[in-house]
């Protein structure tokens, strides 16, 4: 199993805070959470308006995007599940190879 | 051969490295193989030189990719370019021009411990792999681990953190390396390119402060040109301007250290995409991303050769 399936159920969510507040309440909960920020690098970068890519395990996404909501920060996920877009990426390679 | 390698697709650490060998072989009348060194884990680190073969004295340009292992699209670019300026040497008079001018200093994967990590591990690790003394977490980011305001703004002191600084400049072996060779050679080297993803952005210095460089004028028009050139083969936009208010301040980059250390013409790429895939850009992707990229980077090398001091 590619990367022993260990990216199952990991997301990653779009982020872009409209405040500082809100940018303050999301650095502390992606510390909390210990997401993989991938843009931008730190995530003392988050700022209101800065584009916020996360990466985030199953469990740690129920609670982010519960958070979310609640306070009505724009998101979109932009990888539902990490493990399969690696698999899909992977076969489709296969399938190339084979042709 | 050189056409048998694909160079659609992303490749293996060891892949990599044989297909260097393989050159190195093949073509040696452009084309020098060397090491400056071994990582924290005991790999080398390969450097391709390309370019005619001249008793005269030839300026340089050098371009790393995969500081960031996780990049994945870095090295496939390195890689792309090396292909190309094998290939049309002889059929395109700017790929002539540039080869017997310049020399070409490729390293396509710098960060060869994090690379080889990223595909038997962790994908989306980005650090190198040097143990922290005291800490359970390993690596140290290479790109704020240059002397250069060394672990201030934008850099984290904390080892488990993505941004960590290393304990001290040039801790990282592979850093230390390059930084060596830079330093070596920076007399006939003219421009330091450095390839990383994602944004779609050509960027210059400062990265660790907000002011302008004595060289806007040229260096500015360059990355006007290139991403204009970039985005005439698909329609891609790419931002560019200085890294500190294009993307973020951040310290100790290998850019501006460059840049200090008296290359005067330094730049980075973050290559496709803005966010839909990430990291994990398509292997379909890699051609329409490195065929744009190329003529940019072709763009900015002949600028520096004809319109810059």
């Amino acid at each position: 199993h590619l990367y022993s399936n260990r990216y199952t159920g990991d997301k990653v969510i779009r982020l872009i805070p409209n405040t500082e507040e809100e940018a303050y309440a999301l650095k502390k909960i992606c510390h909390q959470l210990k997401v993989d920020l991938w843009q931008p690098s730190s995530v003392s970068y988050v700022s209101e308006g800065s584009v916020t890519d996360v990466r985030i395990p199953q469990n740690g996404s129920r609670i982010l995007l519960a958070f979310l909501q609640e306070a009505n920060i724009p998101h979109k996920i932009l990888i539902d599940n990490l493990q399969k877009a690696l698999e899909r990426e992977r076969s489709l390679q296969a399938q190339r190879n084979r042709r | 051969s050189l056409s048998e390698y694909n160079y659609e697709v992303y490749h293996t650490l060891e892949e990599i490295q044989n297909w260097m060998h393989h050159l190195n072989n093949t073509h040696s009348g452009l084309v020098h193989m060397f090491s400056i060194g071994k990582s924290y884990e005991g790999r080398p680190l390969f450097i391709l030189k390309l370019g005619r073969r001249s008793r005269a004295y030839k300026r340089a340009v050098w371009i790393d990719c995969g500081i960031h292992a996780r990049e994945w699209i870095g090295p496939a670019f390195c890689q792309w370019f090396v292909k190309e300026a094998l290939l049309t040497y002889r059929s395109d008079p700017t790929m002539r021009k540039m080869m017997n001018h310049l020399y070409f200093y490729i390293m396509p994967v710098f960060n060869v411990d994090g690379y080889h990590f990223s595909w038997t591990n962790d994908r989306f690790w980005r650090k190198t792999r040097s143990r922290n003394s005291g800490f359970r977490c390993r690596g140290v980011d290479a790109n704020r681990n240059w002397k250069v305001k060394w672990c201030n703004e934008g850099a984290s002191m904390h080892p488990c953190d993505d941004t960590y600084c290393g304990p001290y400049p040039e801790s990282e072996p592979e850093v230390k390396a390059v930084a060596n060779f830079l330093r070596k050679h920076k007399q006939h080297i003219r421009a330091y390119l450095s390839f990383h993803a994602y944004a779609q952005m050509l960027l210059y210095p400062y990265s660790y402060k907000y002011a302008t460089i004595p060289n806007f004028s040229c260096v500015e028009s360059a990355a006007y040109k290139a991403v204009n050139a970039l985005r005439s083969v698909y329609g891609v936009r790419y931002r560019y301007g200085p890294a500190s208010s294009t993307l973020y301040v951040s310290s100790g980059s290998s850019m501006d250290w460059a840049y200090k250390n008296g290359i005067p013409y330094t730049f980075a790429f973050e290559l496709r995409d803005t966010g839909h895939f990430g990291f994990l850009l398509p292997e379909v992707l890699i051609k329409p991303t490195c065929t744009e990229t190329m003529l940019a980077v072709k763009n900015i090398t002949m600028h520096l050769l004809k319109k810059c001091p």
